[in-house]
């Protein structure tokens, strides 16, 4: 019945508060934790080292950027989690053999606009939309 | 290899950075290019003679990269590109739009792709009874991305001062899209745009050619290019070399060339690969 239903509901969900308070426990956020913590790194785009300066005016590259780093649990401010990535969190916690953990992945991105000669000396100005990692986070 | 980092490597534990060997050097390049959206690497062909001055672009180029500045400096939050500050013509003639235009950065604010093109064909009718001084231009618009619309379209020539043979006159330059050629007479021609100029007047003229773009790009099979003619006031014709107007064999950082502005239409989707 839907109230038995929900009493069983209710003793779940206290059975995985306290695997999650447990592990919480394991798990202590400290110094190392920040190291390895979804976040963005810097990462330049060398259009001339690709030996693309024939074609390619302007820029001489970009600075593209990518989000690296662990999303464990807790999910800290910083990391601009969302909120399914806690979800996804803990699901993780009670099944991490079958759940992955949330992904480090972009939350914000720049256009980068580029300028160039096709093959018949015609010249293009091009935008083009989420190019460069503004920020990241926990998904 | 292509990618570095920006400063010193930064710390990220467990991450090697190493030169590229040349085939991982080739597959970057080939994904670089496919996020960049282009099939394969541009060859443009080498300029010929006389190949600008290193650093020095010609007209198109440079106009396309003061474009590029104007973009970047207001995705920076530094608006304000075109605020005027340049040089006048002098008096008696009125001023000449400077390059680019406020009304290119308009353009240029819907625009998700500009793009220059190169006068392919230009040659100087000789002058007969029954045909007038004119110069002709032909631009290949066939390349042009699928669900890219023109949203404007400018041709551009460069008129210099030649006040020493037409003192006080004041030149009539219509611009003319090609309908039809015939062999043996003058071609059809539909009117696109007139200008009224000095012969004193020095720097670009605009012509609107937004709706001859569209259709060009909708069916390349009718791009026959445009014509150019000059005319006094009193009607009488006027080789366009004479009336200072800058053809192919021009400096290189004032040939003519044409600009279009371009909007998607439709929705891309990336093609699996």
């Amino acid at each position: 019945s839907a109230t038995s239903r929900r009493k069983q509901q209710n003793r779940n969900r206290s059975t995985q508060a306290q695997d999650v308070s447990r592990v919480s426990t394991v798990t202590d956020y400290n110094s190392s934790d920040l190291k390895t913590a979804c976040r963005k790194h810097e990462l330049y785009v060398s259009f001339q080292d690709l030996g693309w300066q024939d074609w390619i005016i302007a820029p001489k590259g970009y600075a593209a950027n990518y989000c690296d780093g662990e999303c464990s649990f807790p999910l800290n401010a910083h990391m601009n989690a969302t909120n399914h990535a806690i979800v996804q969190t803990l699901v993780h916690l009670m099944n991490p053999d079958y759940v992955p953990k949330p992904c480090c992945a972009p939350t914000k991105l720049n256009a980068i606009s580029v300028l160039y000669f096709d093959d018949n000396s015609n010249v293009i100005l091009k935008k083009y939309r989420n190019m460069v990692v503004r920020a990241c986070g926990c998904h | 290899g292509a990618c570095r980092p920006a400063e010193p490597p930064p710390a990220a534990p467990g991450f090697l950075y190493r030169r590229l060997k040349s085939h991982e050097k080739r597959e970057m390049q080939r994904e670089i290019l496919s996020v960049l959206g282009l099939p394969h690497r541009p060859r443009p062909p080498p300029r010929e003679p006389p190949a600008p001055p290193p650093g020095r672009l010609p007209a198109a180029p440079r106009f396309m990269l003061d474009l590029y500045h104007a973009l970047a400096e207001g995705a920076e939050g530094t608006a304000g590109a075109e605020t005027g500050g340049r040089p006048q013509p002098p008096a008696p003639a009125p001023p000449l739009p400077p390059v680019p235009s406020a009304q290119d950065s308009a353009f240029l604010n819907d625009a998700d792709m500009v793009m220059s093109f190169v006068n392919l064909v230009e040659y100087d009718k000789e002058f007969t009874p029954h045909q007038q001084h004119h110069k002709e231009f032909k631009f290949n618009l066939s390349q042009i991305p699928e669900g890219e619309a023109v949203t404007a379209a400018e041709f551009r020539i460069y008129k210099d001062c030649v006040v020493e043979s037409f003192k006080n006159q004041t030149f009539l330059i219509s611009i003319y899209q090609v309908l039809q050629e015939h062999p043996n007479r003058a071609s059809d021609l539909f009117l696109l745009d007139t200008r009224a100029v000095w012969a004193s007047e020095e720097g670009w003229l605009e012509f609107d050619v937004t709706a001859t773009s569209n259709m060009w790009v909708m069916n390349p099979q009718h791009n026959m290019g445009l014509q150019l003619s000059v005319v006094t006031r009193d009607g009488f014709s006027v080789n366009p070399r004479e009336a200072g107007l800058i053809g192919r064999d021009g400096p290189y950082d004032k040939q003519p060339f044409m600009v279009a502005f371009f909007k998607v239409s439709e929705v891309h989707i990336r093609t699996t690969r």
